[in-house]
């Protein structure tokens, strides 16, 4: 399903040049529970902003569903974004002016349905990840907490066939990250697919397969063997 | 050196009210390491933000090495805030369009002392959690956990006498984590008082104290023995 061969991404830093990603190779089926990790600033989220066609590398090829990314202009490439993917991103990325509800809401309305059943959906998927009771208060109303359960409603309520989730339980106490991983786990189990990085050894366990990154480059693939 | 009494915090939100913090006591001796931990919305960055004199409570005192804190005005809370607190915020709160080191520069334009001064305390910082190489890159040209790094260097940068640290470590991997809370250990070895929140239970064991909220209140206060 998503197929990089020979990823490069560089920041030029005046004398300095920054080497993001370094020939990566990543080969991912549909269906998947992938976990990514790695120490801080060796790539992930730079990998991850690839995958989910919000950057695009420097040179090497991305197949998504058979389809050559670069190939397709900056409006085909929002499209397929907005049907196929669903990103929590490391820092949250809300819209502050606006409510939970209204910000979960949002990616739904690039999809044909009625208002109200996009209303329903936003509302059972806060409802899934604990926040029935915050669902209009304001970003700046709610713990770190809430706000990266926000993030995560967000990006399942659309039911995207490629969830990318970009450390989806950093500020969350161990039982309720484990219940956002267990979310995810199941969305796999049926037939989506699943890209998370984390920092947390503790859900290095519910992967189907764990690749690590370092300095750039992906260090290892070992198996994870069954769930 | 830090004493709270009935501290009462409550957010009216039309017909329902948040009751984020109730009836809560805390005493906090000078020198002490301090671990705050507790599930995500149960109350920990509402008391950090009042012992860091960012919040006011509804009800109840809080006196600060022996002042009442509710009797200053505001100029005199933030010059006291500035002299006697670090803090390392759960969101970071960087100024996005200055680099790392300006950044960290900051707090220190509050004190006396040669701009040269500055420029070099700023920069041992820096180095001091790993980003000797990245203090000319601005907030969106660091990883989340360089981001979070820069918020730490920037609170211990002033050798602040009390550090609010507000969940540190939670997008860094584990041993970059753990050389920030070792940072924050030798700081309070050294006299400094340190309260930390964090939802880590590995962190738990760098505590001298560790206090549990849920729902608003202090929900046990267990001592950890010697360190
Ligand atoms: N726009 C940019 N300009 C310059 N350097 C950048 C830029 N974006 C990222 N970097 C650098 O690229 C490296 C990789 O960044 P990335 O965000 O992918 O790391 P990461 O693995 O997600 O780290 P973390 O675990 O801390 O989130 C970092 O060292 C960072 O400083
Ligand atoms: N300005 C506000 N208006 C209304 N409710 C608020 C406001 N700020 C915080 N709250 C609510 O108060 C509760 C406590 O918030 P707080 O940020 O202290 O939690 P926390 O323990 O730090 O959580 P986390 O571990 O997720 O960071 C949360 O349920 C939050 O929704
Ligand atoms: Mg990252
Ligand atoms: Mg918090």
């Amino acid at each position: 399903l998503i197929n990089l061969s020979g990823i490069h991404k560089s920041y030029p830093m005046g004398s300095v040049t920054v080497h993001a990603l370094k020939d990566v190779n990543l080969a991912v089926n549909k269906g998947d529970f992938l976990v990514v990790s790695g120490p801080s600033g060796s790539g992930k989220s730079t990998l991850m902003n690839i995958i989910g066609l919000l950057d695009t590398p420097d040179s090497g090829s991305y197949h998504l569903d058979g389809r050559n990314v670069g190939d397709l202009s900056d409006d085909e490439r929002s499209r397929v974004r907005n049907r196929t993917i669903g990103f929590i991103f490391q820092n949250f990325n809300l819209l502050p002016r606006t409510s939970a509800l209204r910000n979960v809401i949002l990616p739904l309305s690039y999809r044909s349905m009625k208002d109200s059943e996009r209303l329903e959906r936003a509302q059972l998927a806060l409802e899934k990840v604990g926040l029935a009771r915050r669902m209009n208060h304001l970003p700046s109303q709610l713990s770190g907490g809430e706000q990266q359960r926000v993030a995560v409603a967000r990006a399942l309520a659309s039911n995207p066939s490629v969830v990318l989730a970009d450390e989806p339980t950093g500020n969350l106490d161990t039982k309720t990250g484990q219940e956002i991983v267990e979310l995810l786990v199941r969305l796999s189990q049926e037939g989506q697919t699943v890209i998370m990085v984390t920092h947390d050894p503790r859900l290095l366990g519910y992967a189907d397969r764990i690749v690590g990154m370092l300095d750039g480059e992906i260090s290892e693939e070992p198996q994870t063997g069954d769930r």
